[in-house]
């Protein structure tokens, strides 16, 4: 199961349609201060369904929209599609949102709910949404693991498992 | 169900071992169970030639790589297909960086990687480079690299 | 009082918009008092291209930028005659470590600055450098070292 | 007014009396991951009164003494000792740690108390003790200033002129 694509449109400073293809092994992203790169871990993160937008580094769903830059106008829509292939089946989760405050969840280009699209995602990687999570370590977040209540953590490997 | 978790912390806390030992050689680190009211995951490490002590006296660098093993273990064990690092190697020294870009290597036959880093020792272990740039505008572009053009630079 | 802290309130606020300009070119930034029933002070920051928005959108690189031109302003305007920096260069690509060092160097001349880093260009920046190192005893040592010396390695 | 010579004793990982002297300007601190880098900078905030010993990374004040390592025993006290020069004055402060939980303060060689130490140090820096804490920027804690409340920020301005 890999991740094949990634398309990201609208989506913080990614104002223009912009694609990803990730091959098996390690892809590395790279690039100066403030160019986008933990933007683009973020719409991952967003595409599988994060619903903190604190975590996002953002205080509404909103600001993920392209907000404007010195020269050009804030946009009204943010959207990021995945796919994910494995033996040869192919899995595209979507989502969307908008200036109103409405959004959207896709399943292969057809609207459907976040629960729906959990479901899809555990079904195709045999990981649970919530155990899936421990696979983004954010910024700064490293020690994570140290930093957990012995609780937490117990609970976090019985999620992975 | 407890029986089931039994068993794959066993299997956690030995790959943890062996992944501590392989990033601080001559080491040793474990997990281990907590009783108590709330059942829960205890770790615990000691770098080479000094004694067993709370997480937090680790130095900077020994708590990411100690953290880093730990995440490991866990994708391992549990065949994660994927992870994402945003800069988890930014306070790694160069051998260790080389001993996790080793690392990442290795769990990489079974788990994709997609790396943020600014590390040059990582991003020769990967198999393929993203930059990322902005414009005057404010918009991000991102451009497939080959290795060689990025460390050359 | 009150106006005494106003006053200098004022002078770090500029010597913070002229340093931020001097890392960020372009960008603009500043202090602002704020009424409300407990005064304060609040910062913000444009990086060049960008609209001005919550500090917690800039990226990790930036923050650490404008975190250091607050702390060089607050240095520069009451004259500290000292200031440890523990890696507080970490976050910073090497286009940023490069204004980090500079903005060193020109504040040293009245602040003496004692640098924990992994980073090449800030130890190039240096006018003296030590190396700590520890045995497999457990003991650190620390060592004078010359500047061509530890930069050949 | 310039940081002169730093000497350490028995805190932290630096069980051998070791001495650093410092110049004007900037001086680099190198080594590998957990050589000792953040304890000599630790070992400076101390000597200068430092009363959590949770921002030294310790959960009890005896935890500053060396605890051994794999073939050497625990020391019983540990010693700090600063010179500070001005206008060719002279100041030195010293602190010690004993396993007993028992710790003094000097100046110039004489016992005295956290107090005196303060007021030596408000008459030699002209800073006083509290806006001097601005001064050490901890490992991972560069972004404290972002992060601070605004009236935290407003009583730091206020301490540190
Ligand atoms: N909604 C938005 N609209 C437009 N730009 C945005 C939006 N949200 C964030 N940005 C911009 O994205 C930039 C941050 O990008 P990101 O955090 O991905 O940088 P980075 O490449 O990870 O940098 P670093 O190496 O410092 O971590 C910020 O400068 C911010 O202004
Ligand atoms: N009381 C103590 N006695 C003996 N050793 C100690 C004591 N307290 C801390 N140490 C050791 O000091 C080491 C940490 O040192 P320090 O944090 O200064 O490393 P560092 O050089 O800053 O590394 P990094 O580059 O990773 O930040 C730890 O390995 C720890 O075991
Ligand atoms: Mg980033
Ligand atoms: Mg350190």
């Amino acid at each position: 199961m890999f991740l094949q694509r990634l398309e990201i449109a609208g989506f913080k400073s990614f104002a223009k349609r912009t694609v990803f293809h990730w091959g098996p092994g390690i892809t590395a992203i790279v690039g100066p201060n403030g160019s986008g790169k933990s933007n683009v871990a973020e719409a991952l993160r967003w595409a599988f369904g994060e619903q903190s937008s604190r975590s996002l580094r953002a205080r509404r769903m909103e600001e993920v929209i392209f907000a404007g830059g010195s020269n050009r106008p804030p946009l009204e829509k943010a959207e990021v599609l995945v796919t994910l292939g494995r033996d040869g089946h192919v899995l595209t989760i979507g989502r969307r949102a908008y200036r109103s405050g409405e959004g959207e969840y896709l399943i292969n280009g057809r609207k459907a709910r976040l629960r729906d699209v959990q479901e899809a995602l555990r079904d195709f990687i045999s990981v649970s949404p919530q155990g899936l999570s421990y696979a983004f370590i954010g910024q700064g977040m490293v020690e994570g693991f140290l930093e957990m209540r012995p609780s937490e953590r117990r609970r976090l490997m019985e999620e992975a498992a | 169900a407890r029986s089931r978790f039994h068993e794959a912390f066993q299997e956690v806390s030995s790959r943890f071992q062996e992944l501590f030992q392989s990033f601080f050689p001559g080491g040793q680190a474990g997990l281990s169970l907590t009783a108590g009211p709330e059942e829960g995951v205890e770790i615990w490490a000691r770098p080479p030639g000094k004694k067993v002590r709370s997480l937090n006296q680790l130095s900077g660098g020994e708590r990411a790589l100690t953290a880093l093993a730990v995440l490991f273990s866990l994708l391992d064990v549990n065949s994660f297909p994927f992870c994402v690092l945003d800069e988890a190697d930014a306070m790694l020294d160069e051998a260790n960086v080389q001993r996790f870009a080793k690392g990442l290597q290795e769990l990489s036959r079974r788990t994709q990687f997609i790396v943020i880093t600014h590390n040059r020792r990582t991003i020769e272990a990967a198999d393929a480079v993203y930059g990322i740039s902005m414009g005057p505008d404010g918009v991000s572009h991102c451009l497939s690299l080959s290795l060689k053009g990025v460390l050359s630079s």
